[in-house]
């Protein structure tokens, strides 16, 4: 099946985002 | 008229939901009444949500443990889906608790919620933080200590995450040794 996989740049991105 | 994209209000779901617990060592109380869960989540804002909530690891008094664990999975050995496992273990000195502890944890809450470790991802259980006087500890536990390939992927793409020095040597100890030892050291089954 598909996993989701986010690496650490999104992750910290989204930290950040409103 | 302006239309939000659902990127900007569309929540990113995590693979997995998973479970953050506390555990404060209160003497009076038994071991499972100390064991307290936080809250769950299962997309990448309520985990930031959650994160940014909390006290870090520096923060929490000797004695207290952080666990993020898969939901389902209690964070002790006696659970189904540990009681054949291990876990990589790293083991802090003094000086890291200021330098390093937080980043490196919060670096272990990303691999997991991110499933950082392709397919091995499958085998892990959760990670633990232990704040203690002698040193503090980050582990991540796994599934089954006789995956070896699944158990390597995991500790090398950890250590690389890390960017812990080559020569610093991580060990998987099964929690089966660990909960068993005689000495004050559990025996590693594998390292990287």
């Amino acid at each position: 099946g598909t996993r989701i996989i986010y690496d650490r740049k999104f992750l910290l991105e989204c930290r950040s985002s409103p | 008229q302006v239309v939000a994209s659902p990127d900007q209000y569309v929540k990113h779901p995590l693979q997995n939901r998973w479970a953050l617990w506390y555990f404060k060592n209160d003497k009076s109380k038994g071991w499972t009444e100390n064991l307290r869960l936080i809250s769950k989540f299962d997309t990448v804002e309520d985990f930031w949500a959650l994160y940014n909530h909390i006290q870090q690891p520096s923060k929490l008094g000797f004695g207290c443990d952080y666990c993020l664990f898969k939901d389902g999975i209690k964070p002790m050995w006696e659970d189904d889906r540990n009681k054949l496992g291990g876990r990589w273990l790293m083991t802090l000195n003094k000086q890291q608790r200021h330098n390093d502890l937080d980043r490196f944890w919060m670096e272990t809450l990303l691999c997991l919620v991110g499933e950082s470790f392709d397919e091995a991802s499958d085998d892990v259980c959760g990670a633990v933080v232990n704040v203690r006087p002698k040193g503090d500890k980050i582990s991540i536990w796994t599934s089954n200590c006789q995956n070896r390939d699944a158990i390597m992927t995991i500790g090398q793409l950890y250590k690389d995450r890390l960017n812990i020095p080559i020569k610093a040597m991580l060990g998987y100890q099964s929690h089966d040794d660990t909960s068993s030892k005689s000495g004050s050291t559990t025996k590693n089954m594998y390292s990287v």
